[in-house]
């Protein structure tokens, strides 16, 4: 554990929290892809498996029991307690283009041909692309409230210092793990243009909204 | 590396 580890793991539980909150307070999920928070709970729930298997520490369960805990609460409050809020004409982006893919290089490309190491694997590659609905939908509404960029600033700031984790467990401890750290890659690469636009417009008070 | 078994990582 190392502090860019420790960081990573708090702005993605802030992420998360964040996202919960602003659905509970406002009573809606307005703007929010529900696609988007289906695939995080199925990331979650292929990649904590190990769960079953092997224990790490108390902080390793807990915080993949809050995870997965919170990301089906998400995608309750979307699609049951708060779904006549849901802005599903807007929410288009096609999944199937992003599972299927990312299922077959998880079987082709991993660390061990076994069930349980390929849907890790498959986790590890879907969450790359899984805020691709989320921000589909965002450039086809041409805005965002204030409250989801901050969510979507916290998400992608989770990878990009998991990022620096993996550069200093390198260094200091020999590990890396060529899987994690591309997929790792690609996901922060995903949220760059969105980091722009956050520091250009949120930061300075403004409405993130795209020209037309 | 370890392959199989408990990731560490979140």
């Amino acid at each position: 554990m190392n502090i860019f580890r420790l960081t990573g793991d708090l702005s993605h539980l802030a992420a998360i929290i964040i996202l919960l909150l602003k659905i509970w307070k406002s009573r809606s999920c307005a703007g929010i892809s529900g696609k988007s928070q289906i695939l995080f709970a199925l990331v979650f729930t292929t990649r904590y498996l190990d769960l079953f298997t092997s224990f790490i520490s108390l902080y390793n369960t807990c915080m993949k029991l809050i995870y997965i805990g919170c990301a089906y609460a998400t995608v309750y409050l979307i699609y049951a307690k708060f779904r006549a809020t849901y802005d599903g004409n807007h929410d288009s982006f096609r999944v199937e283009f992003l599972v299927v893919p990312v299922g077959g290089l998880s079987v082709l490309i991993n660390h061990d041909f076994s069930p349980l190491e390929i849907l890790w694997t498959f986790s590890i590659y879907l969450e790359s692309v899984a805020i691709l609905p989320q921000l589909f939908m965002i450039s086809k509404t041409g805005e965002a409230e204030t409250i989801t960029t901050h969510y979507l600033f916290c998400l992608g700031l989770y990878r990009a210092l998991y990022l620096f984790n993996w550069i200093w467990r390198f260094y200091f401890e020999g590990f890396f793990d060529m899987i994690a750290i591309v997929a790792g890659v690609v996901q922060t690469v995903l949220y760059c243009d969105f980091f722009y636009l956050y520091v250009t417009k949120v930061l300075k008070g403004k409405k993130l909204s795209l020209p037309a | 590396r370890r392959v199989t078994g408990g990731k560490d990582e979140l």
